[in-house]
């Protein structure tokens, strides 16, 4: 499944994002 | 807890609360988070498991937990 792959490929990513959300959320008075 | 926060994320993405979040509204994303607008794409085609164009509450949340769990066992 390509699909797979590529969300395998993507997991830092994704990892980015979330974590971006996470700073964005706690970052911001 | 882990649902708030999904809601909390989800919103922040949709921000006009269509109940969905489409490609355009990842890439509004960028220049509020330190991330390309390669990088959304491709959070955007991960997270769109069913390819339709659309990211639902349901698949932002499975990735979220994919994220958190994954994390943990890794």
């Amino acid at each position: 499944d390509p699909n797979m792959k590529a969300g395998a490929a993507n997991e830092g990513v994704l990892a980015n994002f979330f974590n971006s959300l996470l700073s964005k959320k706690t970052g911001s008075p | 807890t882990i649902q708030e926060k999904t809601h909390e994320f989800f919103q922040m993405c949709d921000i006009e609360s269509k109940g969905f979040i489409t490609r355009r509204d990842m890439q509004r994303l960028n220049g509020e988070i330190p991330l390309s607008a390669d990088e959304l794409e491709n959070v955007f085609d991960t997270l769109d498991s069913d390819g339709n164009g659309y990211l639902t509450l349901d698949e932002f949340s499975s990735g979220f937990s994919e994220f958190l769990f994954g994390r943990r066992v890794s």
